[in-house]
């Protein structure tokens, strides 16, 4: 565990808790799409299944029991508690387009043929894009809430900083992994010009 | 150089 990785877990958890709060407060899931966070269930179940396979660590365990939690919490929040408020008419990307091509790379690029290795890769390139449905949202109605804005840049800043996290074990450890990187990287710059416009906005006002 | 993935990661 080095500072990067302990930054980028602690941004990943503050993002599904600014999210989970913002639902409960408002009473209200306007504005955040429901496409984006089944992918994002997706991703942990697919990815967390090794949470009966291998132990790694309490702080492992317990981090991936907490994003699923937050995770299926949210949808339930969503799809049920506050259905009312959800905003479907403009939350339209099609994520069969994000789904298949992941399913077919993880098939053909993977570090091993088994099914569980196949699972966490195919997690991996999901994640990358799983936020595309709400970035199209946001572009598409030309606004968010300065909440939702401050949980699209805790869950953008978690990845960018498992990048500096990656480049820091390659030169500690000798260690790193090509499926992450590459996919972390894509991820990173999905959030590119989310990144710019909130930087910018929160610095001179809008 | 190791190429293992890295399974202690979220």
């Amino acid at each position: 565990m080095n500072v990067f990785r302990l930054l980028g877990d602690i941004s990943h958890l503050l993002a599904i808790i600014i999210l989970l709060l913002k639902i409960w407060k408002t009473r209200s899931c306007a504005g955040i799409s429901g496409r984006s966070q089944v992918l994002f269930a997706v991703v942990y179940t697919a990815r967390y299944l090794d949470l009966f396979t291998s132990y790694i660590s309490a702080y492992n365990s317990i981090m991936k029991l907490v994003f699923l939690a937050a995770s299926y919490g949210t949808i339930y929040l969503m799809f049920i508690k506050f259905k009312a408020s959800y905003d479907h008419n403009h939350d339209t990307f099609r994520i069969e387009f994000l789904i298949l091509p992941c399913v077919l790379l993880s098939l053909l690029i993977n570090h091993e043929f088994s099914p569980l290795e196949i699972l966490w890769t195919f997690s991996i390139y999901l994640e990358s894009v799983a936020i595309l449905p709400q970035l199209f949202m946001v572009s598409k109605t030309g606004e968010a809430e300065s909440i939702t804005s401050h949980y699209l840049f805790a869950l953008g800043s978690y990845r960018a900083l498992y990048i500096l996290n990656w480049i820091y074990r390659y030169y500690a450890e000798s260690h790193y992994d090509v499926i992450a990187i590459v996919a972390g990287i894509v991820q990173t710059v999905l959030y590119c010009d989310f990144f710019y416009l909130y930087i910018t906005k929160g610095i001179y006002g809008q | 150089v190791s190429l293992k993935p890295l399974k202690d990661e979220l």
